[in-house]
């Protein structure tokens, strides 16, 4: 059987918000290791990864990988039904024709049980090689999510431009230009809070705000988020979680005829 | 304009 009990189950309900409105369905594959997911957007534009260790779950039991089918508007709608507070299991069988999340309420005293059915999902996995990026940003991951929302007013693209400089955001449409630029803070440790820059080489590519925005769902999962950027390449986005993992998202950049 | 890539040109299925 595979069952993984999540005290924080406060993650879960983030986890499942960061990425419903992306992915219409998937497998969230069970093994020792823990919990991970990869699906693609429906235009095969963007692509979501995200992995819940085995050891930040009390207790985790996996007898048998397992792949969970899953419908993301009907697992975000009974996710809905928890209590930030409740402590969530996940259960299923090893053949498992259905799951079950349990949410317990921190005293014990309400325990609520939802059996949904699983589907028979045929998932396409995409190998992501490890890549040198040109530009590493470390930023507020709620400082993304204002300069997306800020800059989705001017135009439906961003151009990120990373150089010795610092990092700017910028967005052009029918009423004008927006543009937003950040400077590394001088700090030796990387804090949340503060901008940090790794430059290998100046880089420049353009975005789809609108996939940016879908990404910035993940925002209260973690103070910090990770812009991975590479000359014609997709950009990694990356909120690390503490003690469980992390969510990545990948999109393609748009590139000039 | 600049054309929206398809992820798909850019990692195989595996």
């Amino acid at each position: 059987m595979f069952e993984a009990r999540l005290v924080q189950g406060s993650l879960m309900k983030k986890f499942m918000e960061a990425i419903k409105d992306l992915v219409k369905e998937a497998n969230w594959d069970c093994t020792g290791t823990g919990i991970s997911l990869q699906a693609m957007d429906t235009s095969h534009v963007s692509l979501v990864s995200l992995l819940l260790r085995s050891d930040g779950f009390d207790p985790y039991r996996c007898d048998r990988n397992i792949s969970l089918g899953i419908n993301m508007e009907s697992m975000a709608k009974i996710m809905k039904c928890a209590s930030n507070d409740d402590v969530i299991t996940i259960r299923s069988e090893d053949h498992p024709d259905n799951v079950t999340f349990v949410f317990e309420s921190p005293n014990q005293e309400k325990v609520c049980d939802y059996e949904m059915k699983l589907m028979d999902i045929d998932s396409e996995h995409l190998g992501i090689p490890d890549t040198e990026y040109d530009a590493i940003i470390s930023m507020p991951a709620s400082e993304f999510q204002r300069i997306c929302r800020d800059l989705s007013n001017i135009g439906d693209s961003v151009k990120i431009t990373c150089n010795k400089d610092g990092v700017q955001f910028s967005a052009q449409g029918d009423t004008g230009i927006g543009k937003i630029a950040l400077k590394q803070n001088a700090v030796i440790d990387k804090e949340d809070g503060q901008v940090s820059i790794e430059l290998n080489d100046p880089v420049s590519l353009t975005f789809a705000l609108r996939y940016l925005t879908f990404f910035t769902k993940a925002t209260p999962l973690a103070s910090t988020v990770t812009l991975s950027v590479s000359a014609k390449n997709p950009v990694a986005v990356e909120y690390r979680v503490d003690d469980i993992g992390y969510i990545r998202y990948y999109l393609a950049p748009k590139i000039e005829e | 304009t600049p054309i929206q890539n398809d992820l798909q040109e850019f990692y195989a299925i595996v």
